[in-house]
């Protein structure tokens, strides 16, 4: 554990508690994406299948993963419940159009031909890893068609861009600290998650300076 | 490394 990984880690729950704060005190989840929430729900569980082969109290770290991993499963499940159920009126459903299952067989042929070892288990790791990567792009289409982006709604896409930037910075700590040279699949994945939001950032940073409402071209 | 270190990032 380094600073960038737990500075990144804070980054993600914080970004969660965003997200379910937007939705909770306006009443609406207008402005998020169902399908980039679906699409984290399948990156979470299938990434996170150790949980039943590992022993949380093997050590601090494996304790400490353990705990997040159960809150990432749950809040992803508990922001669909939102949007499907309570707050369905409130969905944005015409201009949340992307085409998921391209994201989803594109990374599922990735996963196929780029893994650490033949394994299923490495394989829907790859997977997990790939998809993570492109799952926030139907959120990021659907603010370019709704143009105004709401505050809290901007910060959360900050938050969750950060932190993968943050891991970056963690693999780079690791790389010279603990030597270790193995991790180019997740190395790849994490660099093309966090230019994807390259454009986002850009544009957010300039809201803020004016402290204006993000408003994307 | 082994398994459990490669697979102890989120």
């Amino acid at each position: 554990m380094n600073i960038f990984r737990l500075a990144a880690d804070v980054l993600h729950v914080v970004s969660i508690f965003l997200l379910l704060l937007k939705i909770k005190t306006s009443h609406s989840c207008a402005g998020i994406s169902l399908k980039t929430q679906f699409l984290y729900m399948i990156v979470f569980s299938t990434r996170y299948l150790d949980l039943f082969f590992t022993k949380p109290w093997h050590s601090a770290l494996t304790f400490y993963n353990t705990i997040m991993k159960i809150l990432f499963l749950s809040s992803s499940a508990y922001t669909i419940y939102l949007i499907r159920n309570r707050y369905k009126h409130t969905y944005d459903k015409v201009h949340d159009t992307f085409r998921i299952h391209y994201l989803i067989a594109g990374s599922a042929v990735l996963a196929l031909v780029f893994h650490i070892r033949l394994t299923p288990f490495e394989i829907i790791w790859a997977f997990s890893v790939f998809l993570e990567a492109v799952a926030i792009m139907p959120q990021l289409l659907l603010l370019q068609e709704t143009g105004q982006v709401e505050n809290i709604t901007s910060h959360y896409i900050f938050c969750l861009g950060s932190y993968r930037a943050l891991y970056i910075c963690n693999w780079i700590w690791r790389y010279f600290m603990e030597h270790r040279r193995n991790q180019w699949l997740a190395w790849a994945c994490g660099t093309v998650q966090t230019l994807l939001y390259a454009d986002f950032f850009y544009y957010y940073i300039l809201s803020q300076r004016q402290g204006k409402k993000l408003r994307l071209p | 490394g082994d398994d459990s270190e490669e697979k102890d990032e989120l």
